[in-house]
């Protein structure tokens, strides 16, 4: 049989946080990731297409610190990264991509090109562009609770990696 | 930070993980997320994604630390990533979880933060989510 799991993010979770319907918004954002990947599972398909499908679906729900929804650099941009790797030595990654909806789609396609293993920033947008992935507008991925995130932490003046910052303000 | 590893019916494995980052981050920094062997392994033995203090996973190389440790000193899936998640990331200076599966099907999804947004599901049973502790937090049921 087949085994999936998923993670949507670790920290200081506030239970009070997640009160007005807000637990249930990141439920339902959890199991759509599931059943995304279970759904490739259950028709016979590979861990290697599951993974994907059950990253895609996170990353397109805004709730989660991927793709729609991603946390803001210091300079207000939106940098994501994202890795697929393959339990028979296959990899592929991208690093400070703007422009791919799916960051995992544009690391799927650095693994099965099969040259490199790792490209970044211009240069990974560009190859995701060059080979047909979903490309989507800066304000695809900007949500407005990140955006308080950034501004809060600006105003903290909190520097993004000192380790005595709470990891919600570091991580979203 | 996302991400999923999966075992499939023929027993091949695979891990993803996919991120934003940190707020405020210095642009151009980069995580464990993309950094093989650190937020992402996988191989004959294990699949792994990790989250949480990027810099400590890369220190600790958390992912590949993991499956070294079931390869080579024959750790359970549970004792390897507990040792991991518990100590070495923790002593690298960092915090978070991490979600993995083995050659057998077996599921863990450890954490050592306040909660864990993730979720589990095997083949003929049920989909399992949890955010705090609502199970153990290294194991499926």
């Amino acid at each position: 049989g087949w085994t999936l799991a998923i993670h949507g993010g670790a920290g200081t979770i506030p239970r009070a946080a997640l009160t007005g319907g807000k637990e249930a918004e990141y439920r339902a954002g959890l199991l759509a990731a599931l059943e995304a990947g279970a759904t490739v599972l259950r028709a016979g398909g590979t861990a290697g297409d599951a993974v994907v499908e059950a990253v895609r679906a996170l990353e397109d729900c805004p709730l989660f610190n991927a793709g729609r929804g991603s946390t803001f650099t210091s300079d207000g941009t939106i940098e994501m990264d994202a890795a697929l790797m393959l339990g028979e030595g296959k990899a592929g990654a991208v690093t400070g991509v703007t422009r791919p909806r799916n960051p995992i789609r544009a690391a799927r396609a650095v693994l099965e090109g099969g040259r490199h293993v790792l490209l970044s920033g211009a240069a990974a947008d560009a190859f995701a562009a060059a080979t047909g992935l979903d490309l989507a507008p800066a304000d695809y991925f900007r949500t407005e609770h990140r955006l308080a995130q950034l501004e809060a932490a600006r105003a903290q003046d909190r520097v993004a990696l000192d380790h005595d910052v709470p990891a919600p303000a570091r991580m979203g | 930070t996302v991400g999923a590893v999966a075992r499939d019916a023929a027993g091949r494995l695979a891990a993803a993980t996919s991120t934003g980052g940190m707020t405020n981050k210095r642009p151009g920094r980069v995580g464990d997320c993309p950094v093989f062997g650190a937020g992402t392994w996988a191989d004959q033995a294990v699949a792994i994604s990790c989250t949480g203090t990027g810099e400590a996973f890369i220190r600790a190389a958390a992912a590949h630390e993991i499956s070294a440790r079931i390869r080579h000193l024959g750790e359970t899936l549970e004792q390897a990533c507990a040792r991991v998640i518990g100590t070495d990331v923790p002593a690298a200076g960092g915090r978070g979880g991490l979600i993995a599966v083995d050659a057998a099907g077996h599921a863990a999804l450890p954490f050592n933060t306040e909660g864990m947004y993730r979720g589990a599901w095997r083949a003929g049973g049920r989909p399992f989510i949890a955010i705090h502790e609502e199970a153990p937090a290294g194991s499926v049921p």
